[in-house]
């Protein structure tokens, strides 16, 4: 069976984000990342989806050591926008990276199974062809990085 | 300035298929995607969010010419999860494509803003340091991917 997935990464040092009830309109994700990024703050990866209602929910990760600024620059800026935030000190994000992993749709599904086998709930998920990852919480992130090593028969002793 | 965008895409044939109220517990992710991998239905990509009392949203993109098929799978995946599907058949995909795109937090900024100019309303997001793409409606998809064109200075006579 040919190879797609080619590693498996941890980042383990994750905040995240969440604004529900975003005014869904244009200019507003402008408006969100561009006053992050007036304020120097870098922006891991942004998810939004619609809600019924004209709201959506935008969902970012940051850096921990960037939450307690974020925080500031996000309080103020939902008292603006007239929605809700909440903010989450306790995450890590664990990827499977390859290519051409759309077409191969049994990718995402053998991450999603390896996770849920170990018990370990994924929060948030964003994916594109080269990358799959999963947001979790940060005490099983180094459980979740070795049963998607495993699933996916990564690590040095079984490269070929 | 480096230039760190190198490119745009337009994946204009799409529709989108939300999932809301999914519970929120390991294995339910799997089953999913398992369930319409089973079903030869290729997912574009996956976006979920958890939301508050221990449901989430998920919300995936398929090809348009796949819509019939998967609705008929999902209709009865919610039926058996207990959680709500609803389907778009007018979508479209503007991406742009380059090089660390996270640490120049400016690209997802300026992206969403040449958007909003348009008045182009930006549905879902999903993002890595290669790729950002937002899904707005079919009917804006040409002009969505001129205005990003534009905007990072894309296109044969920009070219250095
Ligand atoms: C919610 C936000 O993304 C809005 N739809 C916009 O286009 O800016
Ligand atoms: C909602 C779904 O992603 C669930 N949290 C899971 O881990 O499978």
């Amino acid at each position: 069976e040919r190879i797609v997935v080619s590693g498996a990464a941890l980042k383990d040092k994750l905040a995240r984000i969440t604004l529900r009830n975003v005014p869904d309109r244009p200019g507003t994700a402008a408006k969100i990342f561009h006053t992050i990024a007036t304020h120097n703050i870098v922006v891991d990866d942004i998810i939004q989806i619609v809600a019924p209602n004209r709201v959506a929910t935008v969902a970012f990760t940051v850096d921990l050591a960037d939450l307690a600024d974020a925080r500031k620059v996000v309080d103020k800026l939902s008292r603006e926008l007239g929605c809700t935030a909440t903010y989450e000190d306790h995450m890590a994000k664990v990827s499977v990276v390859g290519v051409g992993m759309r077409v191969h749709t049994g990718v995402a599904e053998r991450m999603f199974a390896a996770l849920a086998k170990a018990k370990i709930n994924i929060q948030n998920i964003t994916t594109s062809e080269i990358k799959i990852s999963c947001l979790i919480d940060r005490a099983q992130g180094k459980t979740a990085l070795k049963v998607v090593h495993d699933a996916f028969k990564l690590g040095k002793r079984n490269k070929r």
